[in-house]
């Protein structure tokens, strides 16, 4: 079962950029939410709208995304994101 | 068959920088030796790379969107659901359950109380030295005693002090390293990147005049950060090392499993960021082991210590025999349930989705199924 080897997190921003609190930013700032997935093979992050009044994360609406292979770049320095676009990744390991 | 004790060590900010998970320049042997009897969890990660969102998280065993908690400002009973907690969940099963120091974030999140009296027999306790963690300190030097004027504090059975400066000694600059990948990667999403704002707000960080808010540390700066978190770390291995110690001399190692975990990890000029505050691995990786007797280890015999006090300023230190080992990836939200699992108690069901109106149920995993060693289980002695 792949989802018995998948750790998730997540991290809010209050914008696109960074700025004065972009590292903690409070309930009513947050404008987007990044969410990872992460196996032993890579780490997949998407940033996407957040609404802080209902709380949703918006799928539809990504800011950004990180994609890091563990065996060929372990310390996360080489963001593959834009090469896999168009190559979605299985719907069973999204969040 | 007695019911196990549960002692449950919450460290605050620690990467997995100790012996036990690979770290070669780090002095962790305390800590390394719980290692050695544990069951330790290369892979673990938190759900949210800073404090209060990630302690209720774990604590409650719910993600941060059930929690609703994602900065300092609400207290989840109130504005999410009424969940349930880990202590909450083992004193309603008959155990006298007590905090000390922080394991709920202080303040709303906890509504100012610790989430008592919900989740502790009796009121939390706190060292008073707890008022200085945020007073005006040096960010190369948040260890020196002069700052602080109480630097012991004595209950009964707690013994709770400052990081002394000393445990500098242990990681002289000339040998200390700098991150393998200091340069914020080129390919990295703004969006993504972490300004460390709270660090440029220390008063020796701010005398640099660091351009916001990409401007790098000076390097030998770096050094002296990566210095005083590695003497905090075994500054830290010495406190566990007391504790642990206690448990022996107290004859009650036989009947305590040991959890020790970390909030999140923290980012040690990795990628150009200090501090928390990201999904880096290096902010989110934690350590994560447990202790479980007869299980993990041989039950210690009549006046056997499992928990010997090592002083990591000995000059030799023996290197410890790592302890078994699981490389699965993990959440530290598996940690509610697998306490429960390993304490004997019913684990919780998997949470409904949504389960606001669920008081206790789990998102994540139990990790109990890691524990069934089937060498052990083949062991005579073990299965005595």
């Amino acid at each position: 079962n792949p989802r018995e080897s998948i750790a998730y997190s997540q991290y809010p921003r209050p914008a696109d950029s960074p700025q004065w609190n972009s590292d903690k930013p409070s309930l009513k700032d947050i404008k987007v939410m990044g969410y990872s997935i992460r196996t032993i093979d890579y780490r997949y992050t998407v940033w996407v709208g957040f609404n802080p009044h209902d709380f949703l994360a918006n799928f539809s609406d990504v800011h950004a995304g990180e994609l890091y292979f563990v065996g060929s770049d372990p310390l996360q320095d080489h963001n593959m994101y834009n090469d896999s676009q168009g190559r979605d990744l299985p719907r069973s390991l999204m969040p | 068959t007695a019911p196990l004790n549960v002692l449950l060590i919450i460290v605050d900010d620690l990467r997995p920088s100790l012996g036990c998970y690979g770290d070669k320049l780090v002095r962790s042997p305390n800590i390394d030796q719980l290692a050695s009897h544990s069951l330790l969890f290369q892979n673990a990660f938190a759900q949210q790379a800073v404090c209060a969102p990630s302690r209720v998280s774990f604590l409650t065993g719910r993600r941060p969107d059930t929690t609703r908690l994602y900065d300092f400002h609400s207290y989840w009973r109130v504005h999410a659901g009424n969940f349930s907690t880990i202590p909450q969940y083992f004193k309603e099963n008959g155990y006298v359950t007590m905090s000390v120091g922080k394991v709920f974030h202080p303040g709303i999140s906890s509504n100012y109380s610790d989430d008592s009296p919900y989740s502790w027999s009796i009121p939390p306790y706190h060292p008073s030295s707890e008022k200085y963690e945020n007073a005006k300190v040096r960010m190369r030097d948040p260890a020196s005693p002069s700052l602080v004027p109480l630097l012991k504090e004595r209950q009964p059975g707690v013994f709770v002090c400052f990081s002394p400066k000393e445990f500098q000694k242990l990681y002289p600059l000339e040998n200390m390293t700098l991150a393998p990948d200091p340069q914020v990667p080129a390919g990295l999403p703004s969006v993504a990147y972490n300004p460390w704002m709270d660090i440029r707000q220390r008063e020796d960080v701010q005398a640099l005049n660091l351009s916001v808010p990409y401007g790098p540390i000076p390097v030998d700066f770096q050094r002296k950060i990566r210095q005083s978190y590695f003497a905090s770390v075994s500054y830290l291995d010495t406190q566990v090392g007391h504790l642990l110690s206690a448990l022996d001399d107290f004859q009650l190692a036989n009947s305590t499993i040991v959890a020790f975990v970390s909030d999140h990890g923290w980012a040690l000029g990795e990628h150009g960021e200090w501090a928390k505050y990201s999904n880096f691995d290096v902010t989110t990786r934690v350590p994560l082991m447990f202790y479980v007797p007869g299980k993990t280890a041989p039950l210690p015999e009549a006046g056997e210590k499992l928990f010997p006090y090592i002083d990591p300023f000995d000059s030799v230190l023996e290197l410890t025999e790592p302890g078994r080992q699981v490389t699965d990836l993990v959440e530290l939200l598996s940690l509610s349930p697998t306490l429960s699992g390993l304490a004997g108690l019913q684990v919780p069901p998997r949470c409904p989705i949504p389960s606001f109106h669920v008081e206790r149920c789990r998102e994540g995993q139990s990790l109990v199924k890691h524990f069934r060693f089937q060498d052990l289980e083949e062991d005579p002695y073990f299965r005595g």
